[in-house]
Formats: structure tokens, C-alpha cells, sequence
């Protein structure tokens, strides 16, 4: 319904390289995946964080938010598309 | 219609003759415009290594006439994470709309299986990401798989099209696009093609889809085969053009693959017309492969054509071409295309010239159009931010609005070109306004830059609403795009430059006809028209029959050293002799020459204002004052058979279309519906029957009759509960403060929660079988699980102070202390 969003368990951050990105998954245990050819965009996916909720997730990844190298943090919402 | 050679082939798959849109040349079809395919067939161009992706939910790659062009290097599932588009297949064949659009793009052909593909030889794939959650990266992903070795994005998706949603891309997936044109096909720049929009019926506009809005994308719009607007169709002015497609229920549709390695002849919508595009693009690509993603928009705007496409809204901009807010630049010509791509020169670089952000609040008052304007050089103090030929224009604006719908937004470029940049929305009730969102227009392409940009914000009152809440423009800032050169090399100017001198005078709007005398230097000057001494006599034939006493120095009326009547022009630019003054020019007898008349008139008695006798188009006569203008005045309405502008009912202060059919009153009138009657004292209301203020029900400030159902706004200290106006709202609920509203409305506390107090999240008391913590209401279940390592883990993370959580474990490891 309008105004009411999704989220999922999946983040991306910014940072400045893959090795960097490897190091701070491996320490927070998430998964690191690149997205599509953007560079210095990673794609985390951390398998305690709940997959699917109406409410903005607060779990795990509050490590990979305090990490001084992470610019940016950002929790995947799901956007309604529709074929035209 | 182009070369159409009879010795062409014809195809033996057998729904090539249904393919309606290859064969408008044929007299016995309803479209009179060919987009010349077969021409650019003729020619050789079938999509030759050029390879296409499709974004959309999946492509059948081993459809049989698709089978042989699949590329699965051009595919991709996000929504699986694999190399598999496979659609997912399901009883009601719901993912089956990439695979039509591939059909579209890169069917075979002769291959004795349902139709031929526009660019029949080229490589398709699919990119599988509508069928799953869709997200920023899920976009991000999909507009950037491959980008060295896919050349064209075809996309017939977006946001919703119910004309109330505004949306766009997100960060991702903006960066993607900005990567894509920047690095995709070795830093040629990836081709993204869009469908322009489907909420035609619901009143959308496409600006409010920002993915059709981006300066990145090529919005593509819909024809119905006799040339109209499809029902479905979205206009707004990033529109760069149009194919044909599908309209009402008997107009045919488009044949194409189907899903289960079907045919179809049902595929409609603009899903089909951004495949169609992208298929045309397929063979301008193979004409000339190092056309970078601005040649192509270059080539796009001046190759396509309004011809037989039906709408009043064709305006010609301050550049010479014909766009309309519902075709863009007109239908797509394949022929054309490739022939003027396979001598292009790749334009200059791209300038982006970012204007200084206006931030004064400024309060746009209900139904009176707001205009601010603002002058630039386009960076001319910056080399390499210099904007000389516009090519994009983007307006950034933040605007607060209590009904969003009820915004009209233009932009009016130094030229004069008025493009729509946000049309009204009927269903869009939103009171979040616009938070920098971008607008963008390719109306003023080709125009000049510099000079001043006025933008004009009018915010129609189609709905009850508080009268103190006004909208306010918050910021607005000017992006222009474009060239600092000339952006065409002489070869390229050719057709432009003749496409600009077929343009009567008389096409022109006001603004661009005075714009047009300027360049083509039809303007009058003050010296004598003498004759030139020593010249006189030199013919041997006779001079023109306008030619004065004085002869000539030849045949022709511009040869003429003095006229029998009247002189149109100047010395400087030419001038000749004619009979009578053209419309927009009045006859001053005593000097024997065409003046010009003010910027508007049609016909005048002399040059000033307030001598117009008729309007030109675009315009309205105001019979009291002989002026002419674009929108009448207050008081005043636009009477559109004669393009009067009359005088409105003495109670109204606005109306529109009749003298009493009033959209504002004056004071001490209240608009009911479209008439305006008298207003009454606080707290009554007018009864139309007994024609007299009565009270309101005493819950009520304003009301529209008697009934406690009826308040429009509610009395002092009273709140808005389902419906009604009550002293205090009722357990289970909390009054809030709404901006728009001048009450309060009772809002539902949270979830489990019997009171609470100041807001949802701050319950005083639960539902029963709960118990109250910090502020939130947690089962009085505990869980079995809740050992000490996970409690500690809770208590770490403080999980329990987190509402998210607060059902989770938290009474039970509270309990185990």
C-alpha cells in the first residue's frame, strides 16, 4: 500500500576498494558482492538480519556503520515497478 | 513516405502482413507516415552486430524466432544470480513481457516463425530483474551489466503510473546510468532506451517518473496507427519521440513473440513503442558504431518527424523544431537515421552550466500563476562550462504543497519556448510536495542558452482545503546541458537548415516568429528605400509589377528600387515590394512601408500594445483594452472558439470557460462548486435552498451543512475522529498536529496498546495478554530459546530499547535477569 516500504536484509556501502571491502565483511561476517560495473559500491548481505520487514533493520551491520573507511550506508528497500 | 521498392522480398513468416506499422506506404492502411524500416532494410541495415539487452522479467532464449539473434553475453538473471534469463513460468504467463519486447527488437527473419524483428540480425539478450524484489541495486545491477559489450538498454518499466506516485531512480542506480554513459561501449556511452509512461488514464504525467525524466535515458512515447494519442499515453516534455503502437480496443495491436514459444497480435502499451525505438537505434548503430549516447538523442531530434501525428500541443521552438509535449520530436524515421548517422560527426563535448539556487521562500498564492524569472550567461566566464546550444535543461525544485496533485509547473526558456514541465494530477493527494526533484525538457534543444528563464508555478484549487495553507516554493535551481560550438558540421546543418525555411510564418508561435524575423532578418528599418544611383536603367527586361516609378535591378518584387505599395524588410537584410502588409505587420500609409505590429498582434492599427485588432495564435484578445496575451487577466476568462478574453460573472474574481462558471471569488464570496455565493460569519454555512447563512454544528469551525458529518474544519479544542470533530479522541487513540490541517486528528496508537499518550509510540497502557516496556507493549509470552549467551547478545546490543525488537525475547531474558 502506499507509504508503506520494504526493507531487506541486504546494505551497500561506499568505500574505497574491494580489498577494503573484503576486510571489513570478513570482521562483521557479512558477505560482500559487487554491484553490476559500479566501482567502489559494495553490496553486503548478512544472514542474521532478518530477510524481509516494514520496519528499517537496526541489527548486525551497526558495526559496518561505525567503521571509519565506510562512507556511506544505505539499507535496501524494495521499489514498486510495474511493467508498462 | 521514402523509396519504397517493390522488389522487396517479401518475409514467409507468417504474421509479416499483420505487422501493420512496416507497411504504411500501402494505401490501404490506416497510417499515413511510414518510420521508413524497410527503407533502412533496403539500405542494409538489419542490426549487424549490434547487441541488445531487454530489462525486464526474463526472455525466452530458446523461442524459436529468437533462438538464432539469443546473446547470452547480453543476459543476465539478477533476480536468480545467474547467467539464466529463463523467464519463471506460471499459469496466467505473467513474465512474458520481455519476450515480446525482444521479439520486437530482434526476431528472425524468413524463418517461417510468427514475425520479423525491426532490426532482424541483431543480438538480443535479456536481463532478468522484474520477477523479485526490486531495489536500488537490483537497477544498479541491471543497468550495468556488460556495458562494453551490450550497445542498447531497453527498459519498459517504472515507478507506478497512477498519478500519484513520484519516483525515481535511487543513488545507485542514477550512478549506474552515469557510469553506463560514461564508460559503456568503450566510453561511446551505453544507449539507454525507456518507455515513456502508461498512466494516461489516471492523469499522470511522465516527469514524475524519473527514470523517462533523466537526461540519460531516451523517452519514448506511443501512436495509435491513425496517429492519435493511445489512451494509456503520458504526456510531459522530456519526450524525445514516438513510435507507433496501439490505441482503443479496435485499433490493431502489435504482433511480436509471446512466451511457450508463441506468437501474439495483443501486445500494446508503451511497452511496445521503447522496444520499437530500440530496434530502429539497432540500425543507426550498425550505419555508423562510433555514435556516442548524445549523437544518438542529436540524431533522434533531427531525424524524427510530427508529420500526421494528431495534436494541437506542436509548438516550434527558438530553434526551428517541431515538439510536442505528447510525441516529443515526432515519429521515429528509421530511414532517416541511418542515412544522416552514417555521415555524423560526433557533437562537441557536453558543458553543464549549474545556475546559482534561488532559496527565497516565495508563497504561491491559490489559482494565480507565480512566475520567477532569472537571467544567466550560461557560464560564459567559464570555458569550460559554457553552455551555448542547449541540448537538456533541468530544473531542481523543492516546493511545499498540501495537495501535490494541484501543481502546474512551466519553464519558459529565453526564446520563449514554453515547455510543461508538471501537468496537473487529479489523483495525486500527497502533502509531501517536491524535495529536489528534478525536472528536465528537451524542448529548448538547439535554442541559445543565455538570457532569461522563467519559471512559472500555478497551483490550481480543485479541492476543499484550508485556505491559510499556501504552497511555497522552497528553492529552484537551472542545470543547462549543451555545446559551447555549433553543434553540426556544415554537411550535418544542411537538412536542419532546410527543415527550418519550410516553416511558414504563420506555424510559428508569437514569441518564435519574432524570434524567426530576427534570424531570417525580416525586419523593417527606418532608412528611405531610394534608388541606388547609377544603376537605374541597367535592365533589359521589365521589373516586377510591385516595382515604383524608380525601376529595378531585376524580375523579382526584392529588386525593386522604389514600390507601388508597400515595402516589407530592411536595406540592411533585403526587403521587396508587396501589395499588402503580411499578418503580424500593419500598412503605414504615409511612409508606404510594413510595420511591424507589438509581440502578439496579428493584425493592428499601429505599433503600439494597445492597437492589436486580432491575436496570433497562442494569444487572446482583449476587446477593452485591443491587447493581446497569453493568459487574460484576472476577471477575465479565455472565450477559445474566437480567443476572447471576456469578462467574468461580477461576483467571480477567476472563471473559467463561462462568465459563471467561477473558480475564485471576490471577498465576502465562498465558491461552491462553480458558483459563488455569498459568505457567511464563522461557524454557519450557506443554505442554497433557503438562500441564507445557517449555523454549523457546534463540533464544527466551517462546515459545508447542519450535520456533525458535514464539518470541514473543526471548532476550537476539537479533534478530527473518523469523520467527525470530538472533544478528545477515544481509547486506543491520540490526537496528533497535521500540516495541512488546522486541528488535530485522532490517530490509532500502536500496535497492543490501549492508550497512549503524545504519540503512537508512547503507550501508557496494553491490550490484555501484554505487558508495558519502555514505552512499548511486549507479548507476555517468553521465549524457550533465550538462553544466557543469547540474552547477553540482546542485552549487548541493547536490543530491548530498540521498538524493532522489543518483542524479541526481551520479557524473557528480563525475567532470567
Amino acid at each position: 500500500s502506499p507509504g508503506l516500504f520494504v526493507f531487506r536484509r541486504r546494505w551497500k556501502k561506499f568505500l574505497f576498494g574491494q580489498a577494503i571491502a573484503h576486510s571489513i565483511s570478513d570482521l562483521s561476517r557479512h558477505v560482500t558482492l559487487q554491484i553490476g560495473s559500479l566501482e567502489d559500491y559494495y553490496h553486503f548481505h548478512h544472514s542474521k538480519t532478518i530477510k524481509r520487514s516494514t520496519f528499517s533493520s537496526r541489527g548486525p551491520h551497526s558495526f559496518l556503520r561505525m567503521d571509519p573507511k565506510v562512507k556511506w550506508l544505505q539499507q535496501q528497500e524494495v521499489k514498486r515497478r510495474v511493467k508498462r | 513516405h521514402v523509396r519504397s521498392n517493390q522488389q522487396f522480398p517479401s518475409f514467409n513468416d507468417p504474421l509479416w502482413s499483420n505487422m501493420w506499422y512496416m507497411h504504411c506506404g500501402e494505401r490501404v492502411r490506416h497510417c499515413r507516415s511510414e518510420m521508413n524500416i524497410l527503407s533502412a532494410w533496403q539500405r542494409g541495415y538489419t542490426g549487424k552486430n549490434v547487441v541488445v539487452t531487454i530489462l525486464d522479467d526474463g526472455i525466452e532464449k530458446n523461442h524459436p524466432d529468437l533462438i538464432q539473434n539469443y546473446d547470452g553475453r547480453a543476459s543476465y538473471d539478477v533476480n536468480g544470480d545467474d547467467d539464466d534469463p529463463t523467464p519463471r513460468y506460471d499459469a496466467s504467463n505473467e513474465n512474458k513481457h520481455g519476450t515480446r519486447c525482444a521479439g520486437e527488437v530482434a526476431a528472425s527473419a524468413n524463418n517461417s516463425y510468427c514475425i520479423v524483428g525491426i532490426a532482424y540480425n541483431a543480438n538480443i539478450g535479456g536481463i532478468r530483474m522484474l520477477d523479485g524484489d526490486v531495489t536500488d541495486v537490483v537497477e544498479a545491477k541491471s543497468l550495468g551489466i556488460r556495458p562494453e559489450h551490450i550497445d542498447i538498454y531497453s527498459a519498459s518499466w517504472g515507478p507506478d503510473d497512477d498519478g500519484k506516485t513520484v519516483d525515481g531512480p535511487g543513488v545507485l542506480a542514477k550512478q549506474a546510468f552515469e557510469t553506463g554513459i560514461k564508460k559503456g561501449r568503450e566510453g561511446k556511452g551505453s544507449i539507454f532506451v525507456w518507455a515513456s509512461g502508461n498512466g494516461g488514464k489516471e492523469g499522470d504525467y511522465c516527469s514524475c517518473d524519473g527514470y523517462t525524466n533523466s537526461i540519460y535515458t531516451i523517452s519514448i512515447s506511443s501512436a495509435t496507427e491513425t496517429g492519435k494519442k493511445p489512451w494509456y499515453l503520458e504526456e510531459c516534455a522530456s519526450t524525445l519521440a514516438t513510435t507507433y503502437s496501439s490505441g482503443a480496443f479496435y485499433d490493431r495491436k502489435i504482433v511480436t513473440t509471446d512466451l511457450r514459444h508463441r506468437c501474439t497480435d495483443g501486445h500494446t502499451g508503451t511497452s511496445v513503442s521503447a522496444p520499437m525505438a530500440t530496434g530502429i537505434l539497432a540500425l543507426a548503430l550498425e550505419a555508423n558504431p562510433s555514435l556516442t549516447w548524445r549523437d544518438v538523442q542529436h540524431l533522434i531530434i533531427k531525424t524524427s518527424r510530427p508529420a500526421h501525428m494528431q495534436t494541437t500541443d506542436w509548438r516550434t521552438n527558438g530553434a526551428g523544431r517541431r515538439v510536442s509535449h505528447l510525441f516529443g520530436f515526432g515519429l521515429k524515421d528509421a530511414d532517416a537515421l541511418v542515412v544522416e548517422a552514417k555521415k555524423w560527426k560526433t557533437v562537441p563535448s557536453q558543458h553543464v552550466c549549474i545556475g546559482s539556487s534561488d532559496k527565497r521562500h516565495t508563497s504561491i498564492p491559490a489559482d494565480q500563476p507565480v512566475q520567477m524569472a532569472t537571467k544567466t550567461n550560461a557560464c560564459a566566464d567559464h570555458a569550460d562550462q559554457h553552455v551555448v546550444y542547449l541540448e537538456h535543461v533541468v530544473v531542481r525544485v523543492s516546493i511545499l504543497h498540501p495537495y501535490r496533485g494541484d501543481l502546474k509547473i512551466n519553464l519558459i526558456s529565453p526564446s520563449g519556448t514554453n515547455s510543461q514541465l508538471l501537468g496537473k494530477r487529479l489523483h495525486d493527494n500527497s502533502n509531501e510536495g517536491f524535495k529536489n526533484w528534478e525536472f528536465m525538457t528537451v524542448h529548448c534543444w538547439g535554442e541559445t542558452a543565455e538570457g532569461e528563464w522563467t519559471l512559472e508555478i500555478f497551483d490550481s484549487l480543485t479541492r476543499i482545503r484550508n485556505p491559510h495553507l499556501q504552497a511555497k516554493l522552497k528553492e529552484w535551481t537551472l542545470i543547462l546541458y549543451g555545446t559551447a560550438e555549433y553543434p553540426y558540421n556544415m554537411v550535418n546543418s544542411h537538412h536542419s537548415r532546410s527543415r527550418m525555411l519550410e516553416i511558414t510564418a504563420s506555424e510559428l508561435e508569437p514569441s518564435k516568429a519574432a524570434f524567426y524575423h530576427n534570424q531570417m532578418e525580416i525586419v523593417e528599418d527606418e532608412d528611405e528605400y531610394t534608388a541606388v544611383p547609377g544603376r537605374h536603367g541597367s535592365l533589359t527586361g521589365p521589373c516586377h509589377t510591385e516595382c515604383g516609378d524608380q525601376g529595378c535591378d531585376g524580375p523579382d518584387a526584392n529588386q525593386c528600387l522604389n514600390c507601388v505599395h508597400f515595402s516589407l524588410g530592411s536595406a540592411k537584410t533585403g526587403r521587396k515590394c508587396v501589395s499588402s502588409c503580411p499578418s503580424g505587420f500593419f500598412e503605414d500609409n504615409t511612409a508606404r512601408k510594413c510595420r511591424k505590429c507589438y509581440k502578439g498582434c496579428e493584425t493592428c492599427m499601429g505599433r503600439n500594445p494597445n492597437q492589436c485588432t486580432a491575436c496570433r495564435r497562442g494569444f487572446y484578445h482583449h476587446q477593452e483594452t485591443n491587447t493581446c496575451m497569453t493568459l487574460c487577466p484576472a476577471g477575465y476568462y479565455s472565450e477559445e472558439s474566437h480567443k476572447h478574453c471576456l469578462k467574468c460573472h461580477q461576483r467571480c474574481k477567476k472563471c473559467v470557460g463561462e462568465p459563471d462558471k467561477c473558480t475564485v471569488c471576490k471577498d465576502r464570496f465562498s465558491l461552491v462548486g462553480d458558483s459563488c455565493i455569498p459568505e457567511c460569519s464563522p461557524g454557519m454555512y450557506f443554505n442554497m435552498e433557503a438562500m441564507r447563512c445557517e449555523g454549523c454544528h457546534p463540533s464544527c469551525q466551517t462546515c459545508a451543512g447542519p450535520g456533525r458529518e458535514e464539518c470541514i474544519q473543526c471548532a476550537k479544542d476539537f479533534h478530527l475522529h473518523e469523520g467527525r470533530c470530538v472533544p478528545a479522541c477515544s481509547e486506543g487513540f491520540y490526537p496528533e498536529e497535521v500540516y495541512s490541517l488546522p486541528h488535530k486528528v485522532c490517530r490509532r496508537c500502536e500496535y497492543n496498546c490501549a492508550s497512549c499518550e503524545g504519540s503512537g509510540k508512547n503507550c501508557i497502557k496494553c491490550q490484555e495478554g501484554f505487558s508495558l516496556l519502555s514505552g512499548s507493549c511486549v507479548t507476555n509470552h517468553t521465549c524457550h530459546n533465550a538462553d544466557e549467551t543469547f540474552c547477553e547478545m540482546v542485552k549487548s546490543n541493547k536490543l530491548c530499547e530498540r521498538k524493532l525488537f522489543i518483542q524479541f525475547c526481551c520479557r524473557a531474558c528480563l525475567l532470567a535477569g
